[in-house]
């Protein structure tokens, strides 16, 4: 038997509707099953076999062919491959996603490392946003650069950066005010703190419980700032997962680690596993 | 845009007196098409069109509207059926009257609090804010900043308090017998911290609130029914309040977790500062859903 285009049509919505259901973005999913299309249209395959079992096959090692891509890379290798002492990682993303939290867990895993950290706050604006850094840098014995509230952000990272290099820390983990993807001044803000920074690594952080609205999000961050790395938090709110497949589908950047809970040690890096057998499984 | 292939869709039904099979099915599959884009839960948009498909069929539509007035008319009413037919006001029915924010950790809960503690104070009353978040650093900090700026509102201070039980009795105690409303903010929790399910539930025993607002983040994905289903199992959920609608996210979460709860719609959020609170009106919150 063979795939024809009538076949396809009336299985795909099992598909577009699976992958949907588990937080798949609707554009991404339509694309992911659009290419499927183009890979099965007319392949011939036993007549034993439901059209259906080899749609999903296909979808299946489409998404393990993806979030492979996405899991090969380490967070600490390409933060040595790509600077020199003192580091500097800034963190971005909408608000409330996680990212400092994200922050002193990522603090937590290089001081365990043996890395002399330096935490910046470059969010001068929500309420409560310094002290709870500071907070966080209390807990954890590591020191926190800041400046007061409606200072200039850049200012405070540039600065941060500075300080690093005279006292000789390895890494500078840089904190930034949770913004709208679509507000254009906070994004020309974040513009600018990347341009006077210029960071080693930058990560978007990401909440898994969203759905459409990862694919908004990580296009507007990557057009307007880019981003070399993700980071998912709150995977273990028993999330679907597909959040991470918009993400791998639109683009080839890794996937570091997945916060999964709000203490220190709760965060992991991205293994395959994790989304298959949630996912696929 | 989506609200143009509905309109379309609709289009095509218009000037038909009797509207066929397949073109009913159009109509449907955009409107499916629309809620799956805004969020809404896929069987929540299933069980909807099944509704909507049924009352079409079954229904003797009134005279005086067009058959495209018609499926525009039950679309619309089986949507806000859901999510409240008009603007829902909570009325303040004693004094003092305590309301409860509850959501999903970074749904916009402390900053909410601070939205309405401003917007009651406009309405004239005097209202009290404390927080009962002892885990989140410097969550203490936050909300009184948030609320400085406002006038008529006392703010507790409870920041040295890590006893959940301590806090809402002696802030209750110092709350005077002039304030109208208290407001109270928690931590951030999601259905498999168990532990911290049991904290909610606590903190209401204690609390005894007249009023419990769900803080439900407009970004949130297919997971908000079981998630808002989890909050509404633990407590008496009397409100739903989107939050961070200025964005890009149409809320279709809000009609999984109404749907969850059986709650309304009072209030969205639709910024960063106190004044960024609006209150709910169905037809601009439905045309929004549907994009
Ligand atoms: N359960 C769970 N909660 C998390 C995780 N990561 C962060 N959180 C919680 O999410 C909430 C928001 O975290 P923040 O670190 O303040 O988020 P943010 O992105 O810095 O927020 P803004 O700066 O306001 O934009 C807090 O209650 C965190 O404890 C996670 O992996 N799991
Ligand atoms: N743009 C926008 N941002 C909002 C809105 N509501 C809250 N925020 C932002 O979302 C982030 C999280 O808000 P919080 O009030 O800290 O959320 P929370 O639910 O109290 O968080 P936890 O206590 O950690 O669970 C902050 O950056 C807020 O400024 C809104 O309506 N629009
Ligand atoms: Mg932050
Ligand atoms: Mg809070």
């Amino acid at each position: 038997k063979e795939i024809d285009l009538k076949t396809f049509e009336e299985l795909k919505d099992e598909l577009l509707l699976f992958l949907v259901e588990n937080d798949v973005s609707y554009e991404v999913a339509e694309d992911i099953i659009s290419r499927i299309r183009s890979k099965l249209l007319h392949v011939k395959y036993d007549r034993s076999l439901e059209a259906i079992d080899i749609l999903k096959d296909s979808l299946k090692e489409y998404i393990i062919d993806l979030m492979s891509i996405s899991a090969q890379r380490d967070y600490f290798a390409d933060l040595s491959s790509r600077g020199s002492p003192p580091y500097s990682v800034l963190f971005i993303g909408f608000n409330g996603v996680g990212k400092t939290t994200t922050i002193a867990k990522l603090a937590y895993l290089h001081k365990n490392r043996g890395d002399r950290v330096l935490l910046a706050c470059s969010d001068t604006y929500r309420a409560g946003a310094i002290e709870q850094l500071i907070e966080h840098g209390e807990r954890l014995g590591i020191p926190v650069f800041k400046y007061e509230y409606g200072a200039d952000p850049a200012a405070v990272g540039y600065d941060a950066l500075k300080y690093a290099e005279t006292k000789k820390y390895d890494v500078v983990l840089i904190d930034t005010a949770g913004r709208m993807h679509v507000d254009v001044n906070l994004m020309e803000e974040l513009r600018k703190i990347n341009r006077v920074i210029n960071p080693t690594i930058k990560i978007l952080v990401l909440d898994a419980l969203a759905g459409n609205d990862v694919y908004y999000q990580s296009k507007m961050f990557m057009e307007k700032v880019g981003f070399d790395g993700v980071i998912f938090t709150k995977i273990d709110a028993d999330v679907k997962g597909g959040a991470l497949i918009t993400v791998s589908h639109l683009y080839r950047k890794p996937i570091y680690f997945l916060g999964v809970g709000q203490r220190y040690e709760d965060l992991v890096k991205f293994d395959i596993n994790y989304l298959v057998n949630t996912l696929i499984g | 845009e989506i609200s143009e292939r509905l309109k379309k869709a609709i289009e095509r039904i218009k000037n038909r007196v009797y509207i066929d099979e397949k073109s009913l099915n159009e109509v449907l599959r955009e409107i499916q098409k629309a809620l799956i884009l805004a969020d809404v839960n896929v069987k929540i948009v299933f069980e909807l069109t099944n509704r909507i498909k049924e009352r079409f069929e079954t229904e003797k539509p009134p005279h005086e509207l067009t058959i495209k007035e018609y499926i525009i008319k039950i679309i619309f009413d089986e949507l806000v059926k859901i999510l409240g037919e008009e603007k829902n006001e909570l009325i303040i029915t004693k004094k003092p009257f305590k309301i409860m924010l509850i959501g999903l950790e970074g749904s916009g809960k402390t900053t909410t609090v601070a939205k309405l503690a401003y917007y009651y104070s406009q309405k004239g009353y005097k209202v009290g804010v404390f927080s009962t978040d002892i885990h989140r650093p410097a969550a203490i900090d936050q909300l009184e900043q948030l609320t400085s700026q406002i006038k008529n509102v006392l703010f507790i201070d409870t920041k040295n308090e890590k006893n959940v039980n301590k806090i809402i009795i002696n802030s209750l105690n110092k709350l005077n017998k002039k304030i109208d409303i208290i407001l109270v903010d928690t931590a951030g929790r999601h259905k498999e911290e168990k532990s911290l399910l049991n904290e909610m539930k606590l903190i209401e025993k204690i609390l005894k609130p007249d009023f419990t607002f769900l803080v439900i983040d407009a970004t949130i994905g297919q997971k908000a029914y079981d998630q808002a289903k989890a909050f509404h199992d633990t407590v008496k959920i009397g409100g739903i309040i989107i939050s961070k609608m200025d964005g890009t996210a149409r809320g279709g979460g809000a009609l999984s977790a109404a749907t969850a709860t059986g709650a309304k719609i009072y209030f969205i959020g639709t910024g960063e500062k106190i004044r960024d609170l609006e209150e709910y009106d169905p037809y601009s919150f439905v045309g929004r859903l549907l994009g």
